[in-house]
């Protein structure tokens, strides 16, 4: 189970989390991808807006119905448990549970082993959504945009992970950091590339939950087809399988897929 | 007032209010800008971090100290009160407060006339800091990326704004929109750009807070000098003045004032 998380705006969370679900289940993995915040760009993306608002991620963390009862296949291999702008409310709502970190997890102990990867999308805070993510995943992908805001947040959001893993989910670990908006022709993107790669270098020695962290070499460069395959609600890969934006997530996908082996 | 919001992630919300600000300031009017966003970039932006937390927006909104005592000078006639992390906490600390949209506006009441203008710099939600943002302020400004997913967040953007206007603050009006990341070589830009024109003409015969929205002719193009700016705590202007992106924020500021002017 894997979160996709950076509590810092638009830096491609839901393109990375749509396209590298999409990537995986087009190599036959199957796949469930669990849109968990309120402005529902993940579902919009695959095309799905739940037919009514009933019927979507915030009735299950209410409570109110089962998971199962709510997924939604995409295609063979990729499902998607829809969101919606009631999920909103959850974070009032949850703020005062008893165990208010744990509800995801619990809630999707039903799927059991059904798929071989499940993918949250979160939203762009460290709010309780993006908390029940880290508690239920086993590992958490870092979509970063290399600009300097970015690396601020950057230590805030270890910060973060590293509560969540001493409190409520020992197993915790970040995979890796995927570098996406990445534009080569500027400073800024390899100044911030180097001081990431150092970085992690250094937390080898550490007994942190990123010691293995990876830096991904494949990057997702700026282009334009990603920000246009929403509006036909379906990946780069259906939309036009022969950009660069679809060449880089599939290059992702197997370096990915290499580390996911040898762990 | 000006709040400067939009619930997407990402779309230069931070950039647009400190380099309005800053051109603002060096048009002679006096400027306080205030961060409302817990991960407080635009007080980073601008090179303020409060020596210890305990002088930011979040102290003022629980009511411990008075606004006039977190002002902190940024040029002759640029200030800004900044913002701290500890801010995330307010969502739900004032999330049950009596009034709980009013309480920024109460705060700022003893600035009276102090300052041409106040600006917000909104974190990327619709939650209860960005209400007290629309609550207190007498114009919104939108920027907003040209992209697919921004046009789906454009109409539950306009909701909240008209619930504001509806419930808490009559005199509330959309001042505009302001293309930012702006990209003209991409047909997708040129779509977004043509539908928003659209959509604002034919909102003129309405009586809605959006009705003599303009959509900026200025756009704010894509330059990288805009993302290097923050590293060195300045706004574009001090950093490069001869960059696309200095030349783009005076512009529009220009176009700003002159609709201020003729309103
Ligand atoms: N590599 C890319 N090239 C061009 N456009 C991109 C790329 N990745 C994402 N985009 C576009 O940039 C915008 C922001 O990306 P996205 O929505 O994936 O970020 P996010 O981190 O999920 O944002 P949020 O914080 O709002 O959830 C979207 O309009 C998206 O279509
Ligand atoms: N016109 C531009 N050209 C290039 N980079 C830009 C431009 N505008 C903003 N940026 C950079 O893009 C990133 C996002 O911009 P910014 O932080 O202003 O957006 P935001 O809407 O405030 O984000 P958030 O939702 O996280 O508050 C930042 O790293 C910023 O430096
Ligand atoms: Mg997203
Ligand atoms: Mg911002």
């Amino acid at each position: 189970m894997l979160a996709v998380m950076n509590q810092k705006g638009g830096v491609g969370k839901t393109t990375t989390a749509v396209n590298l679900a999409a990537a995986l289940a087009l190599a036959g993995k199957k796949v469930c991808l669990i849109d968990l915040d309120p402005q529902a760009h993940a579902s919009l993306h695959l095309g799905v807006t739940p037919k009514h608002s009933g019927e979507t991620i915030y009735e299950v963390l209410v409570g109110e119905i089962p998971v199962c009862q709510v997924i939604s296949e995409v295609s063979e291999n990729l499902s998607i448990v829809p969101a919606h702008i009631d999920l909103a409310a959850s974070e009032l709502e949850l703020a005062n549970e008893i165990g208010r970190e744990m509800i995801l997890r619990d809630a999707l102990a039903s799927l059991g082993g059904q798929y071989d990867y499940i993918l949250f999308d979160c939203p762009p805070s460290l709010g309780v959504l993006t908390l029940n993510a880290l508690t239920a995943a086993d590992e958490v992908l870092l979509p970063l945009q290399p600009h300097f805001l970015a690396l601020h947040g950057f230590s805030k959001l270890l910060h973060s992970i590293e509560l969540v893993a001493a409190r409520l989910n020992p197993t915790l670990r970040l995979c890796g950091i995927v570098l996406c908006m990445y534009d080569r022709t500027t400073k800024l993107a390899l100044e911030v590339e180097s001081d990431l790669k150092v970085f992690l270098k250094e937390q080898r020695q550490q007994n942190v939950p990123w010691q293995e962290a990876v830096l991904f070499k494949a990057k997702i460069r700026r282009n334009i087809r990603l920000a246009e395959a929403p509006s036909f609600g379906t990946s780069i890969f259906e939309y036009d399988k022969r950009s660069n934006g679809a060449a880089d997530y599939l290059a992702f996908r197997e370096e990915f897929l290499s580390i996911q082996q040898s762990t």
